[in-house]
């Protein structure tokens, strides 16, 4: 099963 | 203070449609621009971003940076006592403890006042860069979200493939699978009508159809919707309305 990743493995917080 | 004014009710009652089941408080930022809007669900996987340009308002005055901190649900409540045609002002005072809301009928014989507290709300904002992706596929928005509801009938991911062959949605589930291939097919005469795909290069993503289900709820901002995705980043949908936008980012699922 593909596991749900994060937004934050992407964006960096402001 | 702010004072703005949109001819139409409609618009502002349909982004809170369009977003209030993926957040529940997120401060509007009223500022020389418009208003806009940043917020992450509460698991961190998805992002609305939205912007009411100040073309879109009737009428806008904003003489310093506003924020309204505001519980979705609640601003929902009050919209609904505005007729969609209905002209709508929005007013507050620079530091607010209350929205008002002003919705008057083209005949102008009622004139509707309600006012809805605020909250001060600690967002977590991301800096999204501007990203070159891969393949941009722009197509009538009814058809994706009838699309994504089908799938999410059988399964709760979908893998989306985009290839010089088209862009295809498939998944698969306990009862079976499905899939559907979209080809390139441009309508000159109703170009809302139409499917565009702009490919620089082969793209192949799995998403959650939850999200994207819920995404959807905004098909109503506008007729197409431009899906852009790239390799191992978030899909961006995007619903582009005449003077603004309402935009997602979802994370992909990963290690299949």
């Amino acid at each position: 099963t593909p596991i749900q990743n994060d937004l934050s493995e992407y964006y960096a917080l402001l | 203070m702010l004072e703005a004014r949109l001819e139409q009710s409609s618009v502002l009652k349909k982004v809170v449609d369009a977003i209030k089941d993926l957040v529940q408080d997120c401060n509007f930022d009223c500022n020389d621009s418009g208003i806009q809007l940043q917020a992450m669900d509460n698991s961190h996987v998805a992002l609305v971003a939205m912007h009411l340009k100040t073309e879109g308002f009737a009428l806008y005055r904003c003489d310093r940076n506003i924020a309204l901190g505001i519980n979705l649900v609640s601003l929902q409540k009050v919209l609904r006592a505005a007729q969609n045609e209905d002209v709508m002002t929005l007013k507050a005072e620079d530091s607010p403890d209350a929205l008002s809301l002003v919705f008057e009928n083209s005949e102008n014989d009622r004139i509707s006042e309600y006012d809805l507290k605020l909250m001060d709300i600690d967002q977590e904002h991301l800096g999204i860069p501007e990203t070159e992706y891969g393949a941009t596929v722009k197509m009538p928005s009814a058809e994706f979200q009838r699309i994504c509801r089908d799938l999410s009938l059988l399964s709760e991911s979908v893998a989306i493939e985009a290839t010089k062959e088209g862009i295809k949605f498939s998944c698969t589930g306990d009862i079976g699978k499905g899939a559907v291939t979209l080809r390139q097919n441009p309508n000159v005469e109703k170009p809302e009508l139409g499917t565009t795909i702009e490919l620089q290069e082969p793209v192949a993503l799995t998403f959650s159809l939850k999200y994207l289900v819920n995404f959807c709820k905004a098909s109503g901002l506008s007729n197409t919707v431009t899906i852009s995705l790239s390799n191992e980043v978030p899909l961006l949908i995007e619903y582009e309305m005449e003077h603004g936008y309402v935009r997602f980012y979802l994370a992909p699922k990963i290690g299949d």
